[in-house]
């Protein structure tokens, strides 16, 4: 109810002019782009903001040359398995993560440059049937997997060279877990979206698991993507794929969700809706989050952007005659979007 | 969001839920 009232008025028309066109890149090579990111890089005492592409079999490294020139750095292939998705690591350098797999995540592996032997290496880190994985600041990823009898969740510390330090196994929910946040500003915090819609929280220094929360039913499947603590309240923002359109709040793609972690109950603060758009079933497919804003592709082909805490829809990419947006990617450091089509172009803008 | 529809807030909430939760 408290999420209906909130329920934002959307505005006349998203402002397209909240994105500027900054610079196109080219993968000539790519054939099927399935990921796109960026990594900090330092070389020669300089650290700089790189984009990262990722298709089935190769994920490449591109350096600016100039304004609005980018240059391809360094190519890993990987041919064996495909590569499924880029998995960003916060506050690392000179290391991409990735994830491959058939139909699900069967490796993480960690791309890098050592300068000891002044060669670009990967390494494996992590194997099984991988359910879902988030790379955490201090250079700590924790992952879910399944076998047919039990489920595992580990957080593994990374060494810079590309190694795994640590191992800490926390405590399994019965649900899959379809997503992890880590909680801004809580260090040993973590929280995961289940398969049953609920809500966990876990104490990574412990492994324990503190809580688990029910999302409710109007909104089933939802996957976190940010999650903070203010005044005693677990605010989470959960992006909703499955999500069906109503009349009373539009088509949700994302929502702030507010949790009271020692009672588990729950209110919404906020839905961020599909822009209006032509009278056709139209869905979320896949979106991002960075601090306040939240980006996703549409079944149209279109790219919106949302100012998540006023419910907003600020800008959208539509799609255009060279192909739908497949990609949306929010740089490191809130540096801008990246908005990426199948063939290989990414599209970086200001926001 | 008020606290009578989300129940007693902790600040704390956090260590009390480490503390109370089973190892």
């Amino acid at each position: 109810d408290v999420a209906e009232q909130l329920s934002p008025v959307l505005p006349a028309g998203p402002r397209e002019e909240s994105l500027q066109f900054v610079s196109e890149l080219k993968d000539a090579w790519c054939s099927c782009a399935v990921d796109v990111g960026t990594v900090w890089w330092a070389a020669a005492g300089c650290r700089e903001l790189r984009v990262v592409t990722a298709c089935e079999s190769a994920v490449s490294l591109w350096e600016p040359l100039a304004p609005g020139c980018w240059a391809r750095v360094y190519t890993w292939h990987l041919r064996e398995i495909p590569v499924i998705q880029i998995i960003p690591l916060p506050d690392t350098c000179n290391l991409v993560c990735v994830a491959l797999g058939e139909l699900e995540i069967g490796e993480i592996r960690l791309l890098l440059y050592s300068s000891e032997t002044d060669s670009f290496e990967h390494s494996l880190v992590k194997t099984g049937n991988i359910k879902a994985v988030v790379g955490l600041k201090d250079w700590r990823l924790v992952s879910s997997s399944r076998t047919m009898q039990e489920q595992q969740v580990e957080m593994v510390s990374l060494s810079e060279t590309g190694g795994s330090k640590d191992r800490q196994t926390l405590m399994p929910p019965e649900e899959t877990v379809t997503a992890f946040a880590e909680v801004e500003g809580m260090r040993e915090a973590l929280v995961g979206t289940t398969a049953g819609n609920s809500v966990v929280v876990w104490n990574l220094k412990t492994g324990q698991l503190l809580r688990k929360m029910h999302v409710g039913y109007s909104y089933p499947a939802s996957i976190c993507h940010r999650a903070y603590s203010d005044s005693g309240l677990l605010f989470v923002v959960l992006s909703h794929p499955h999500a069906k359109e109503s009349e009373s709040c539009g088509s949700p793609a994302f929502r702030v969700v507010a949790f009271n972690p020692r009672t588990g109950r729950s209110a919404g603060v906020m839905f961020s809706c599909l822009p209006p758009g032509p009278p056709c079933p139209r869905r979320y497919l896949e979106g991002d989050v960075w601090d306040t804003a939240g980006a996703a592709v549409l079944t149209s082909g279109a790219v919106a952007v949302w100012d998540l805490l006023r419910g907003r829809c600020t800008a959208v990419l539509p799609p255009d005659p060279a192909g739908h947006w497949a990609l949306a990617r929010w740089a490191a450091g809130g540096a801008g979007l990246l908005a990426g089509r199948r063939n290989g172009t990414v599209h970086l803008y200001r926001y | 969001c008020s606290e009578s529809d989300l129940g007693p807030i902790s600040l704390n909430w956090f260590e009390e839920l480490s503390a109370e939760a089973p190892p």
